[in-house]
């Protein structure tokens, strides 16, 4: 297993997952 | 009170095992004769000055202790229950002075806050909430996420606390129609709320809006999961789990506690370390507490051992003592020390090195 079997990383996952989120 | 607290052996107990050692420092002993269920230290402050107090749980006492010098413990105040056992201390960080408990049979019922005055006319409990509450956990910021309900009627409720112990603000987080079996902070980010299901989902909130943000499926071949420990790091959410239902396998022993990593965009997670037990020791995870790098676990067999979880190994090993198996660990939140508590009350504090 290594880090890219995890798909594409965001840095910023946690605002990106807020905005995307249903409020 | 100088009678229910033993003489203090200022020796090591434990030999090092690959690189730790536990010195036993103090033993507070409960005279109430009731079953022990938990204990805690948190910071008390009095007349500006803070200092660490012990709090210990039995069945229906919940006792205050304080330092009298740096290995002897005083109990100042205690609370009393009749109807409801306790289940559990909950530590709620950056709050002084107040103790919450969760009291309930096999689920929690109530979580009551417990404040300790010197006028005797003032009320001494508060019941801060009722229920069929599944979870509870403290928070920074004085906050504290509490679950309750049944799938229909889920609620996952954060209180924030006011100095008094009133509740400043309410705020509902969106339920996952799951039942919730355990909560954690990720670690610097005040924001995030994690949660483990019965499903074997990790949940992800927002502390702010209440969004719900993702549900990360987890590996199927451990029920029962309980997070420990979580934090971020370059855009992947790394979480600390024990299975208290794993079962022993060939390749790797007893696993009790593991590492994953999640990508929380993807929700790709994979194992990154499991934490087992050496070779020739038995047990599966019954109780236990993460602090920093650092796990401790009670296990079925009555031991407590200890894993560094950046060397990946137990530490050491401490076997039940005057032949009394342990039943809770808990790391001190106020220093490097470990208190371990027995069914009849007997806590042992060690110094961990």
């Amino acid at each position: 297993c290594s880090k890219a079997d995890l798909g594409p990383i965001s840095l910023n996952w946690f605002e990106e997952l807020s905005s995307e989120a249903p409020p | 009170h100088s009678t229910e607290q033993t003489e203090i052996a200022d020796r090591p107990v434990c030999d090092s095992l690959n690189s730790g050692s536990l010195q036993l420092v103090s033993k507070l002993k409960n005279p109430s004769g009731s079953c022990s269920v938990d204990v805690s230290v948190m910071w008390w402050e009095e007349a500006g000055f803070k200092e660490p107090r012990i709090i210990t749980a039995c069945e229906y006492v919940v006792s205050l202790w304080k330092p009298m010098d740096p290995c002897q413990w005083e109990k100042i105040h205690t609370w009393h229950f009749t109807e409801v056992p306790v289940l559990q201390i909950v530590p709620v960080p950056d709050v002084c002075n107040l103790v919450f408990v969760a009291l309930g049979n096999l689920e929690i019922r109530e979580i009551r806050t417990l404040l300790c005055s010197s006028d005797d006319k003032n009320e001494k409990q508060k019941l801060l909430k009722s229920g069929n509450i599944k979870a509870v956990l403290g928070l920074t910021e004085r906050r504290l996420v509490s679950s309750s309900g049944t799938l229909c009627d889920q609620q996952v409720e954060v209180v924030t606390f006011a100095d008094d112990g009133g509740t400043k603000e309410k705020q509902f987080l969106m339920p996952p129609k799951e039942t919730i079996l355990t909560f954690a902070e990720v670690q610097g980010m005040q924001e995030a709320l994690l949660g483990t299901t019965a499903m074997n989902n990790v949940t992800i909130w927002n502390l702010k809006t209440g969004q719900l943000l993702k549900k990360i499926r987890i590996d199927d071949s451990y029920q029962a999961t309980v997070c420990h420990k979580a934090y971020s790091e370059m855009g992947l959410l790394f979480v600390v789990l024990s299975h208290p239902c794993a079962k022993e396998t060939e390749s790797s022993g007893s696993p009790v506690f593991q590492l994953i990593v999640m990508n929380p965009k993807t929700t790709l997670n994979m194992g990154v370390m499991l934490y087992c037990l050496p070779p020739g020791q038995a047990g599966r995870f019954l109780e236990g507490d993460v602090k920093d790098h650092f796990a401790a676990a009670v296990l079925t067999s009555g031991t407590i051992a200890i894993w560094d979880l950046l060397l990946g190994h137990c530490t050491v090993l401490l076997p039940p003592s005057s032949a009394q198996s342990w039943s809770f660990v808990k790391w001190s939140g106020t220093d490097s020390h470990v208190l371990a508590g027995q069914k009849d009350g007997n806590i042992f504090i060690y110094r961990y090195s």
